[in-house]
């Protein structure tokens, strides 16, 4: 769904959010 | 064979994405949807945490959003 999507497009920017 | 092995979730898979155009994170995810890696949303989303630092692409933002590149 989109709303999983957005959930794993977040968490993986949460990831990132250190290092960007 | 695993039926859902269809599609590799790899350091080169990424760097052959985000060489040919810049990439926003969804659409990352969305080149490696769970249902064609055979991978579980929370193993997606740390491995391509973890190639994405590895790989250390540049950035710019297209429409407002961050995108991913990389140089050939």
């Amino acid at each position: 769904s989109s709303s999983e999507a957005d959930e794993m497009a977040a968490a993986l920017e949460a990831e990132l959010n250190d290092f960007i | 064979t695993p039926s859902s092995g269809d599609i590799q979730l790899t350091e080169e898979a990424v760097r052959r994405y985000l060489t040919r155009k810049p990439m926003t994170t969804k659409d990352l995810l969305k080149k490696f949807q769970t249902k064609k890696t055979g991978l579980s949303s929370e193993q997606t989303v740390n491995v391509l945490a973890q190639i994405l630092k590895r790989l250390n692409p540049d950035r710019k933002i297209v429409h407002d959003k961050m995108h991913f590149y990389l140089k050939e």
